[in-house]
């Protein structure tokens, strides 16, 4: 899948959050954003004392952002394996130094592609699902294939 | 004809089959 596209496309579907509207890689490379969309998909599994192991204005400290960042990936992996017992090791984890200190595309749009696994799999999927089937159906499309794309190396 | 300009019935059929399909999956197994 061509990575420019799938940031981009998940971009504007992180934007259908409440509070999210228009959301930019700049807002995300501290972790802090998608730790708090993680809470509101499954605040169950990512709770609030989850939460408070995410340092809020880490300011441009990279190791700072990239240690939040570790964080939020290992919540999406453990939440993988233990919530929806689908195992992700063959999926590419996203390169966090890339993302924390340059906000690279290409991984942050890998990164987003997990955070969309959570969505769509998690007890609340329903809205979530709903809400991309409005959409316009360039961006669905994409992320109708992130979505395959998870799935084919979950079972692979 | 679709009911939005320039997307066919075909394309939105794969894409309504599809999410629709993710919903009616079991949430929590690898059905």
């Amino acid at each position: 899948m061509e990575n420019n596209s799938l940031c981009d496309s998940l971009l504007k579907w992180l934007e259908t959050f409440p509070g999210r509207e228009g959301i930019a890689i700049h807002h995300l490379t501290d972790g802090v954003a998608m730790a708090n969309v993680l809470h509101q998909i499954a605040p169950e599994y990512f709770t609030q004392f989850w939460l408070t192991k995410i340092k809020p204005d880490v300011g441009d400290n990279w190791r700072l952002k990239v240690s939040n960042l570790r964080k939020v990936q290992q919540g999406i992996v453990d939440y993988y394996q233990e919530q929806l017992n689908q195992n992700i090791k063959h999926f590419p984890l996203p390169d966090l130094s890339k993302i924390g200190e340059h906000g690279d595309k290409m991984e942050m749009g890998q990164m987003l592609q997990l955070l969309l696994g959570c969505a769509v799999n998690c007890e609340n999927k329903q809205q979530y699902i709903e809400a991309i089937m409005n959409m316009e159906e360039r961006v669905q499309k994409v992320i109708m294939e992130a979505i395959q794309e998870l799935m084919l190396r979950e079972s692979s | 004809e679709s009911t939005k300009p320039g997307v066919t019935q075909a394309s939105e059929g794969v894409l309504a089959n599809f999410f629709n399909s993710l919903l009616s999956k079991k949430t929590g197994t690898n059905a």
